[in-house]
């Protein structure tokens, strides 16, 4: 029986698409069977993992012209299998909007393949919009990427609420995981006053921060996660550690 | 007669924020009198100039309850003056859907201004949506912030193609002002190659490119444009140099 998480954040670039793919390569790695699930119009994740969202994608999953099965695709790492994004995504924010169960459409397709997968990871877009619905109503978990600048911490209210309503409406079983600190630099004022903030705010927060690490920022160019483009890098200890503490918390293998 | 200018990009994180909060408050500095229009539900414009959005905002402007005059409110910098935005602008996307002409809500609300300034600028989310589609079309020329790493470029195509599609179907004066550099790190092999990349493909990319530089993360903490926050900071004296050659390019004071 696997476990679903959604990694979540209407704030843009703290690292949903890093930290995403970087989990999913670090549990394969370990044994895990992972499916990831790119529900972003930008198809970032599908890119990062060096695949071309050219055949079906979870567009036509979604309108129902696919069946999950049928659309995941394999990558370079054997346990780790992707359900690509593609850019009409983009179009299916507005289209699915009239249709019947229209927040439930990726839980349904995702029912098909569970049992395949230990883990599926959801990476969602920089929105509350349907697509982010349909993942946290799919997903059992959800982790926060929380980038530790300022801005991103003007959001965590607004998540917060969401996450309670789809939970209270929508998937009672919604729990959130934790929060993951990204782009940490401890040299500066306004990292440590960030990092403080949400653990004080959120007990649930990961004991591993990850650092800024330009490695990390160069790894999608070759379309590798970080543990294969450069597994000795900061970022890349980072990611082992923080996928240690999670599938503690999961009491997978 | 004003210039209105869209700041838009769905790659999250990108700097569009506080690209527009700087060149407002650079040009009101100047004396052009500014309105900064916050379309996007996470409000980070509204907080970075200090202003809480409490009152009404643009969700009750497009939602036709209130004239876009009476939701505008002062900032600190005496020509600067602010449409804010509100965390109720997310159900605008999918409210917005399905009524009349939903793209153009924005143009005719902002019609009973226009006058009253020399240059609107629109802070968009990270996404391609309603929001930013009515954006699009309440503008005449469009700014694209791209931060100098590799999965910001993957989306601009998608961007360029979304433009020329609203130009054809919706706005047909809407023209690209130009391409802005943000935080870029010319230590990093990276940040040189997505400089060259971004110049090769946009002959429009403003000369001035903006450092990655932490006073700029800190200043919305503070609620002030940079100008204020501090003044001689190397972000600073960049987006300086940028309201000059945009100034230089709408032909304004
Ligand atoms: N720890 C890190 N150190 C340095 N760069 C990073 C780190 N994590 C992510 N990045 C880079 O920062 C940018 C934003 O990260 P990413 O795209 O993963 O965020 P996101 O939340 O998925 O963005 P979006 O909101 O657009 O989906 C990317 O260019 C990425 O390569
Ligand atoms: N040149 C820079 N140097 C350092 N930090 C910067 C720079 N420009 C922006 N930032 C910081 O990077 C983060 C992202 O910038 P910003 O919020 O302006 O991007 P955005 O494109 O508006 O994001 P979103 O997609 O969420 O709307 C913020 O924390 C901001 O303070
Ligand atoms: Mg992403
Ligand atoms: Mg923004």
């Amino acid at each position: 029986m696997s476990v679903v998480i959604a990694f979540a954040n209407q704030k843009g670039g703290v690292g949903k698409t890093t930290t995403t793919v970087s989990v999913a390569a670090g549990a394969a790695e370990r044994g895990v069977r992972v499916l990831l699930v790119d529900a972003d119009p930008q198809a970032n994740s599908t890119s990062a993992l060096g695949c071309r969202p050219d055949g079906g994608s979870l567009y036509e999953v979604l309108a129902g012209r696919r069946r999950g099965a049928d659309a995941v695709v394999a990558t370079a790492s054997p346990l780790l299998s992707l359900l690509p994004a593609s850019g009409d995504l983009a179009g299916a924010a507005v289209e699915l909007v009239a249709q019947t169960s229209r927040e439930h459409r990726l839980r349904l397709a995702l029912e098909g393949v569970r049992a395949d997968y230990d883990l599926i990871l959801i990476d969602c877009p920089p929105s509350l919009g349907l697509l982010t619905v349909n993942a946290l109503v799919a997903a059992d978990q959800v982790i926060v990427p929380v980038q530790c600048e300022y801005l991103a911490l003007e959001g965590l209210g607004q998540l917060a609420r969401t996450i309670e309503l789809v939970r209270a409406n929508l998937n009672p079983g919604l729990e959130l995981l934790g929060v993951v600190l990204t782009m940490f630099d401890a040299r500066t004022k306004l990292g440590r006053q960030v990092q403080q903030e949400v653990r004080r705010h959120f007990d649930s927060t990961f004991e591993t921060a990850i650092p800024r690490s330009v490695r990390l920022a160069e790894a999608p160019s070759h379309g590798q996660p970080i543990q294969i483009y450069d597994r000795r890098s900061p970022g890349a200890l980072a990611y082992e550690s923080l996928v240690d503490e999670l599938l503690g918390r999961l009491r997978l293998p």
